[in-house]
């Protein structure tokens, strides 16, 4: 299952597939996807970016990450169907081409390396990285909560037992400081979009407080956009509203940090479903899921694309 | 690997500001090791949480005692995963 081609998408893969499968894409579209190493995890796994680029240099650029809390397979599985989308509909699909005609799009598949192997092989139920909080048996940060935005405020727990404990602070999670350090370097990202499951929402700035952010009104309206393109094709509901308003306070969040460092089209996706499966959706809903966020992700991409600041 | 046989996901709908501050309490009791998946904020959503089996007859009796009404969710959260692994095995044949 590791050609590009013939791998299934309709089942959930361990970390080793995935990789192997990173490289089949690159080696199945080698004028368009590189696989960039941005460092390494806690337990010294590599982390990989899948970066679609048409040439340029430093051009402007979209971030897609997914499985950064380990347990929601849904994510990760998704984001693989859409890295597979994007790569086969350039060339075809007008609109994508004429996307990675001018922008670069960098799509982390795998952003907790380290907590996805540990749900496939000890613990489904693993949400934080596996670092070793020194003083305390508990282990792990939830790398979600980690981000200088906010940190240590509210939401967020100091408890190193906690699904939501933050780290010691701001950036301490190496897999959180690799992306940071990725998107500083670059300096040239227009978007930053984080997918997580579940409850069929998609939310922007802010998390850790809940003041209106400058760009409110007009990142209502994208969101309203992209949840409409996603619903049109099984109706799936999604709510839109930013973090702090529409779920809860939590700070330390990555799309705070993003918004607040300048990246104004900052989104969070929270996948299906509404209450039978939570984040544990059988493998038969992978494609159906992936297939309806990707009309919503898109939307987010050409509404970028369209209006460059 | 962790199993979880006879843990169950409850579906909780507080109906008042002041059944979620009961919420809020019970998701600070950490004896019982629960697993919120979403969490209590507002009487507009519902909290899921996971509740390890031991735990179960307490929880229950609490949301009962308190009238903070609920539903199962998952059943037996073991029987879910053996059912992931089975197709997870399934198609790694295939």
């Amino acid at each position: 299952g590791r050609d590009a081609k013939s791998f299934d998408y309709a089942t959930y893969h361990g970390l080793e597939t995935l990789y192997s499968w990173m490289d089949s894409m690159v080696a199945g579209h080698p004028n368009l996807i590189s696989k960039v190493h941005i460092g390494s995890s806690y337990e010294n796994r590599p982390m990989y970016v899948l970066k679609f680029s048409t040439g340029g240099s430093n051009r402007p650029a979209i971030w897609i990450d997914a499985g950064i809390h380990s347990r929601e397979w849904i994510s990760t599985a998704s984001a693989v169907w859409m890295a597979n989308k994007l790569a086969t509909d350039f060339g075809v699909d007008p609109s994508v081409t004429s996307l990675l005609g001018q922008m670069d799009v960098y799509l982390m598949i795998v952003t907790n390396p380290d907590g996805y192997a540990f749900t496939h092989t000890n613990n489904r139920m693993w949400r934080k990285t596996r670092s070793v909080n020194p003083g305390s048996t508990c282990r792990g940060v939830d790398p979600n909560r980690n981000w200088d935005a906010g940190f240590g405020g509210p939401g967020a727990s100091k408890n190193p037992c906690s699904d939501s404990y933050h780290g010691p602070s701001a950036h301490s999670a190496i897999e959180v400081n690799n992306i940071v350090n990725l998107i500083k370097n670059h300096g040239n990202f227009k978007s930053f979009i984080s997918i997580h499951a579940y409850s069929q929402l998609l939310m922007y700035p802010y998390g850790y407080i809940c003041t209106d952010i400058p760009d409110q009104a007009e990142l209502h309206s994208v969101g309203q956009g992209a949840v409409q393109a996603l619903s049109s094709l099984y109706g799936t509901s999604y709510k839109v509203g930013s973090i702090c308003k529409i779920i809860y306070q939590a700070s330390g969040g990555s799309i705070d940090w993003t918004y607040n460092i300048g990246i104004k089209y900052s989104f969070a996706f929270e996948l299906r479903d509404t209450g039978r499966y939570g984040f544990l959706l059988p493998a038969n809903q992978i494609i159906p899921t992936a297939t309806e966020t990707w009309l919503g992700l898109k939307y987010i991409m050409e509404y970028v694309r369209d209006h460059p600041y | 690997r962790k199993v979880f046989t006879g843990d169950q996901v409850l579906r909780i709908d507080a109906k008042s500001e002041e059944q979620i501050q009961l919420l809020k309490e019970l998701e600070n009791t950490e004896v019982l090791e629960l697993d919120f998946w979403t969490h209590p904020v507002s009487s507009d959503l519902p909290v899921d949480v996971h509740v390890p089996y031991v735990s179960l007859n307490v929880v229950r009796r609490f949301l009962q005692d308190n009238e903070i009404p609920f539903q199962v969710m998952i059943e037996d959260l073991q029987e879910l995963l053996d059912k992931e692994q089975e197709d997870l095995q399934h198609d790694a044949m295939k």
